[in-house]
């Protein structure tokens, strides 16, 4: 099956986002 | 297949796997018997999408200002970050020590290339380990089959990359059954 994979630099732009506080 | 507990929120980011933080602190000059391990460890909670990873991470104590003997502990879900574990029991560990000063950032790096399913390894990661120690700190990531060369190289090369850490960086693997042994037997060369 596909895995979801994300790079690191995408993983630290989601930390901005509202529904990461 | 285990039973998710927790599930993305709408509008998140889903990861491949669930995970639980897990924290341990030992009292100093009392040997940890497995019982008084088990015991030791408390469960933070549990994750299954970047954003609830980051609304427990960012609340959390960075590894590098945690003190004495503490670890924090990020495992799939259901795996408990234990060697008897079913998924640990035939698995092994990379091994890391680091100066004091590095574990906060190599700790972020290695946890993010984990949840971002960078090892490339299929279902072989079971968790990682930020131990901070008096004099250095070790960070460990850990994998269900210790026989596997082809998957304990990949992981090797892969914490090489995404840790970016000094070409004299010593890397050690071991083995969970070495480390049960040593444990309950330790070399009688150390008492000479």
């Amino acid at each position: 099956g596909t895995r979801i994979i994300y790079d690191r630099k995408f993983l630290l732009d989601c930390r901005n986002s509202p529904l990461a506080r | 297949t285990r039973k998710k507990m927790v599930i993305p929120g709408v509008g998140e980011h889903p990861l491949q796997y669930n995970y639980t933080f897990w924290y341990s602190r030992r009292n100093p000059g009392r040997p940890a018997s497995t019982q008084s391990y088990e015991q030791n460890i408390k469960q933070i909670g549990s994750f299954a999408s970047v954003e609830q990873f980051w609304r427990f991470y960012s609340h959390m104590i960075r590894p590098g200002d945690l003190t004495g003997h503490s670890d924090f502990h990020l495992f799939k879900e259901g795996i408990k970050p234990m060697w008897e574990d079913d998924a640990n029991k035939m698995g092994g560990k990379w091994i890391i020590r680091l100066r004091k000063g590095l574990a906060s950032r190599c700790w972020e790096n290695l946890i993010l290339a984990m949840l971002g399913e960078q090892f490339m390894v299929g279902e072989e990661i079971c968790g990682a380990v930020v131990s901070v120690r008096f004099q250095e700190d070790i960070i460990s990531i850990w994998n269900k089959t210790a026989s596997d060369q082809a998957t304990t190289a990949r992981i090797r090369d892969t914490l090489r990359r995404v840790l970016n850490l000094p070409p004299n960086t010593i890397m050690e693997y071991k083995t969970h059954t070495d480390s049960i042994k040593y444990k309950e037997s330790p070399p009688s060369l150390l008492f000479h």
